[in-house]
């Protein structure tokens, strides 16, 4: 049989609109198109299966494989003691929520768990996040409205180190990654928290909403030059905006998306599944 | 920038005479790929560009002194004209309270610009109270609480043996009757956050619409939004034919592509900016500046 050793202009548009219209951005998008047109006519295709295969295959190139330092799986033995994570990120994406899933799969998982309510500047940030300790059935280090958020953390692994707990979960303050005094304001906290622990914070969770735009990008930029991002969290996958954004920064900044939220509720997490994720785009 | 890119695509025109379908695609490329840079819709992106080209098929660019420039400003004009008029006038009833609904996707700032719309009112001279209607999110009530306190505006909300009552549309009922019953004249209701795809919820948001019959609802859409905007604003708007439009966090350097996307097609107005996390952060809607953010 003959294979196709080229691509029509209808599906080539085909795919370029239901990567667009998933947040995939123009770039990567262009990207995607140019390596499916690369490899088609090296390999040529002789079905649209075969061809669909390709394209899902070079999208999930782009998407980094999980990092051995930082587990996925809430059973894995952890490399630290404590293991301590850091979940940043601008207003609004899920952080706080996150926290409250994350500590209840460690905790079924049989790790010990503490949180730092490191969020002492937005109102009821602390009510919020103590409601979810009770939830997970974890501690929690907390201190009143205004206190130093490096203060809340370092007091938080402290408290930790002393009981010996498995895992610390750091929530911050919301904040857009274009104000500069609030960058250098994570980048202290980080700081404070590698005094208490070395090598602390072991993760940092940059956590995106799913309906973001092009914006993620400049996000994942400023985020990871201020503290280092070694995980992404994609959060808001269970409304109807795909996380296209996801696979240029995966790519780009060689960081792989650890988690994503698919609810309110406190189950309401999974571990990232490439296939799946990508599977998903084409509906 | 776009004027540079679309000064060297009609550079190649100049001598050829007239413009035509074809020496003009590459630029339309160029301000089609811009829109969608900025996070505007697939769709309205195509349709936006389409209409460019019909005018610049209209008009004598080549021979402009600035062709790139030109075409820039034919852009430019073109998105002021679709994101509509500076108006950021609530409908106020003839029988106080006025009562404003606001709602969104969660996390978009909503109880936050509940907060500040209070804050606008007590500047006017007006009386503002705010409703607690979300009974799902953790210490939501408390921060409605805390950003009301810290400025001095009375909120009503229901508890009953120490647990939130759980129903939004009692809360809204109530608030209401409170309201009249101290003299307030404004009441801002905010509510929980949802999906327009969870019917549960957009029914109850609706349901609340018919209890209390809003004189003003608010739809709250965080500028950072990329293709989904239409999505939610088209259901939303299904469910709740409301009346605005607020943009929040534009503050932040998003190029708010869901600004024109959802004015675009919703055809509602984009009433208020909300520019910060403090309750005095709070703007009307400039279409001139969002086209220029828009372009980039
Ligand atoms: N549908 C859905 N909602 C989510 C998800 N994750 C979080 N939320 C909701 O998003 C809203 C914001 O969540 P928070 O956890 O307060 O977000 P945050 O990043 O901590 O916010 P700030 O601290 O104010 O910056 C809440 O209404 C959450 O219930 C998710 O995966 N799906
Ligand atoms: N920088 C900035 N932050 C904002 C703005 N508006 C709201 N925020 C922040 O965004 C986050 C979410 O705001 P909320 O008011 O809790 O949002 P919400 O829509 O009520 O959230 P849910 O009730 O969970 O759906 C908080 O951290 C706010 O301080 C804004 O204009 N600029
Ligand atoms: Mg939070
Ligand atoms: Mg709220």
């Amino acid at each position: 049989v003959r294979g196709k050793d080229s691509v029509d202009e209808e599906m080539l548009d085909d795919l370029e609109e239901l990567l667009v219209t998933s947040d995939v951005g123009v770039k990567t998008t262009v990207d995607i198109i140019r390596q499916v047109e690369d490899r088609v006519s090296r390999d040529k295709f002789v079905s649209i299966d075969d061809l669909n295969t390709l394209i899902k295959d070079e999208i999930t190139s782009l998407l980094l494989s999980d990092n051995p330092t930082q587990p996925i799986d809430f059973d894995a033995p952890l490399p630290n003691s404590p293991h301590v994570i850091m979940v940043v990120g601008v207003n609004g994406v899920g952080k706080t929520t996150t926290i409250g899933k994350l500590a209840s799969r460690y905790k079924a998982a049989g790790k010990s768990v503490m949180l730092g309510a490191a969020d002492t500047f937005r109102a009821a940030a602390t009510e919020q996040l103590d409601i979810w300790a009770e939830r997970a059935d974890v501690p929690i280090t907390k201190q009143g409205h205004g206190a130093d958020p490096a203060a809340v953390a370092y007091d938080t692994i402290a408290a930790a180190k002393s009981r010996n707990i498995d895992v610390v979960l750091i929530d911050t303050a919301g904040r857009l990654h274009t104000k500069g005094g609030l960058m250098d304001e994570l980048t202290k906290i980080k700081r404070v928290m590698d005094k208490q622990v070395v090598g602390a914070p072991h993760e940092v969770l940059l956590v995106l909403d799913a309906s973001t735009g092009q914006n993620a990008i400049r996000q994942a930029q400023e985020f990871t030059n201020a503290v280092d991002v070694t995980g992404l969290v994609l959060t808001k996958l269970d409304g109807t905006a795909k996380g296209g954004i996801v696979i240029g920064i995966s790519n780009e900044f060689r960081i792989p998306v650890k988690y994503i939220g698919v609810g309110e509720g406190i189950e309401d997490l999974q571990l990232f599944d490439r296939p799946r994720f990508v599977g998903a785009l084409f509906g | 920038s776009l004027s540079e890119k679309l000064e060297g695509a009609l550079q190649s025109l100049s001598g050829q005479g007239r413009i035509t379908e074809l020496n003009i695609a590459e630029s339309m490329r160029e301000i089609r790929r811009a829109l969608l840079d900025a996070d505007v819709n697939y769709q309205v992106a195509k349709d936006f560009t389409d209409r460019i080209k019909e005018q610049v098929l209209g008009q004598d660019v080549i021979n402009a002194v600035s062709p790139g420039q030109l075409l820039v400003k034919i852009v430019y004009d073109e998105l002021v004209h679709f994101l509509g008029e500076t108006q950021q006038d609530i409908t106020f009833s003839q029988n106080p309270p006025t009562v404003i609904l606001i709602a969104g996707l969660q996390g978009s700032g909503k109880t936050t610009f509940a907060g500040k719309l209070a804050n606008h009112f007590k500047g006017k001279g007006r009386s503002p109270m705010l409703a607690a209607a979300d009974v799902y999110r953790p210490a939501a009530v408390d921060q409605l609480k805390t950003l009301a306190d810290s400025i001095e505006v009375p909120v009503y909300s229901l508890e009953e043996n120490g647990q939130i009552v759980q129903d939004p549309v009692r809360i809204a009922r109530e608030a209401v009757k409170a309201a009249r019953e101290q003299a307030r004249d404004i009441l801002i209701i905010d509510t929980a956050g949802r999906l327009h795809v969870d019917d549960k919820m957009m029914t109850e948001v609706a349901d609340i619409k018919s209890a209390v019959s809003p004189d003003e609802i608010l739809f709250v859409v965080d500028a950072m939004t990329g293709q989904d905007a239409v999505n939610t604003a088209v259901e939303f708007n299904q469910r709740l034919n409301f009346d605005g439009v607020v943009l929040t966090k534009l503050d932040g350097d998003t190029r708010g592509g869901a600004a024109l996307s959802i004015r675009t097609v919703v055809e509602k107005p984009i009433k208020f900016a909300s520019t910060g996390e403090k309750l005095d952060a709070l703007t009307p809607f400039y279409p001139e500046r969002m086209a220029q953010r828009i372009l980039g």
